[in-house]
């Protein structure tokens, strides 16, 4: 059978808060609408709660003791070994590698190159919306633009009428068009970078979550018995302007209760928009009828604090800070293959009447760490899988210090797919 | 057997106290790492001395620790850590 390509999705600093996780209050029915045709791992881990350490440590496919980067001031080619990356395996194995958006994070982390040409075939993209990101184009309750925290916005007055999210989607979406008629098979990452601070989305998605019905995080307090280290003090959000207004002292806050229901609102504000976007991105793959020969994954670089423990933001071992959505879609073998013409991943409106309770994929409660991307997409792909790392592996340019998870995705009811055999 | 299934998880910080690095220490500034060790069971972490010349880090210079029962406290909010001090840990646990 022809190599299967790839799509891999990630999501910056989004929590398990879905439907398909169990969140009652959050609207996500296109990732929701994935996970009934994935696996869904319900206990996946980062390897450490802030954006370019997990995200080098999952695409190199090892631990931050290993890339040695537990900040992002180092490149790990330079700093601590020439590791190969998920992409680079796939490029050398024939496949086409593009990145859209944010997948390495930028700067020295990826050698201000997202890694090329070591990972990618073509010049990454990223959309030039991304520059207005944290400028003041958040209008505050006098009228006027502030670099906020909390920012709905009118797309239609913003810089470029647009945003980054939706370029990056409109970006992979002729990507695809494009690589559809590729001779070899393509691996595509599309990094989103919501719902990733500042809270900057179309304002129509606040409507979604009326704050009488957004509630305060189940244990707002700092629990008596933290040891202060393991405290995370989110100093990132309280320089965001609407923040540095509350006067919030150091380091325990705690911010009113009302503005904890205001960020908890326009997170979940955030989160839906880019389930938007996702399921414009799934729709499109449908469309091309390249669903039925494309896996699809779906994860994100860590969780977010949302008020648990007098916590927000990232930057600690808490599980609402370490625990991540990880969903994959291997075609015929986590659901039948599409029926010629048949769609399975039409794009489903959050603002349509609740839509109704999506029939849940296939589940996995074991723990997972986000590590075994690398040999598991490796391997479901009918690549090789890498060897184990030998301790220490710093001399080793490939080799994974994750577990592979192929045996979680051996179904007996599908085996008679052609993917599935292979 | 999925009890024996672990997820590692780190952290750094410049200090034992808030301050204000301590979200995103710059690796000269690491003194300390949060390792973590999760089960469905547990979560078990220790804040131990790190070197950030040698990237070593040190399991006997330990300035803090958690540990989270899943069943009895699934958001981590009563550390039993102390209380579990003394008694012989589970062999998984030993980092």
């Amino acid at each position: 059978t022809d190599a299967l390509n790839v799509l891999l999705i990630i999501v910056d600093d989004l929590r398990p808060s879905l439907g398909c996780y169990g969140d009652k209050l959050v609207r996500s029915p296109n990732i929701d609408q994935l996970a009934s045709h994935s696996l869904l791992f319900q206990n996946a881990f980062a390897q450490q709660a802030v954006c370019a350490p997990s995200r080098v440590s999952f695409l190199t496919g090892r631990r931050p003791d290993t890339t040695r980067l537990y900040d992002f001031n180092s490149y790990w080619r330079a700093h601590a070994g020439n590791f190969s990356t998920i992409p680079q395996y796939f490029k050398q194995n024939g496949y086409v590698t593009v990145s859209v958006g944010k997948v390495f994070h930028p700067g020295i982390s990826s050698n201000h190159s997202d890694d090329s040409p070591y990972s990618w075939s073509l010049p990454p993209y990223h959309p030039s919306s991304e520059k207005y990101e944290n400028t003041k184009t958040c209008k505050g309750p006098d009228g006027e633009l502030h670099a906020n925290l909390l920012c709905p916005v009118d797309v239609a007055e913003v810089p470029e009428g647009t945003l980054p999210d939706k370029q990056s989607t409109e970006r992979a979406i002729q990507l695809l068009e494009k690589l559809r008629t590729s001779a070899v098979p393509f691996f595509l990452a599309v990094g989103y970078h919501k719902p990733h601070i500042p809270f900057r989305y179309p304002q129509e998605f606040q409507k979604l979550y009326p704050l009488e019905n957004v509630t305060l995080a189940p244990d707002p307090q700092v629990p008596a018995g933290l040891p202060p280290v393991a405290y995370n003090p989110w100093m990132d959000i309280r320089q965001r302007e609407d923040v540095q207004a509350l006067n919030l002292s150091v380091p325990y806050g705690p911010i009113p209760t009302d503005f904890q229901r205001k960020i908890r609102q326009s997170y979940f504000a955030s989160v839906s928009y880019v389930d938007t976007q996702v399921g414009r991105l799934l729709s499109a793959l449908d469309g091309l009828e390249l669903a039925r020969s494309t896996i699809v994954a779906l994860t994100s670089d860590h969780g977010w604090a949302l008020g648990e423990h007098g916590e927000w933001a990232k930057y600690s071992n808490f599980d609402v800070a370490t625990r991540v959505p990880l969903l994959v879609y291997v075609p015929g073998r986590t659901a039948p293959l599409p029926e010629a013409g048949g769609r399975l991943f039409p794009y489903i409106d959050p603002f349509a009447s609740a839509s109704e309770s999506m029939e849940p994929g296939r589940q996995a409660g074991d723990l997972v760490e986000l590590l075994s991307l690398f040999p598991t997409l490796a391997g479901l792909a009918g690549l090789r899988v890498p060897p184990r790392c030998p301790v220490p592996s710093f001399h080793v340019e490939l080799c994974r210090e994750g577990r592979n998870l192929l045996k979680y995705f051996q179904f007996g009811d599908l085996e008679e797919e052609p993917h599935a055999r292979g | 057997n999925p009890r024996e299934l672990v997820a590692y998880s780190q952290y750094p910080r410049p200090a034992d106290a808030p301050q204000w690095n301590s979200d995103k220490p710059s690796l000269k500034d690491i003194k300390v790492m949060g390792y973590s060790i999760r089960t469905v069971d547990y979560r078990y972490t220790v804040w131990v001395g790190f070197s950030p010349r040698e990237f070593l880090a040190n399991f006997s210079d330990v300035h803090a620790g958690e540990l989270y029962f899943v069943d009895s406290d699934p958001w981590q909010d009563h550390n039993v850590y102390n209380a579990s001090q003394g008694r012989a840990l589970p062999p998984p646990l030993m980092p």
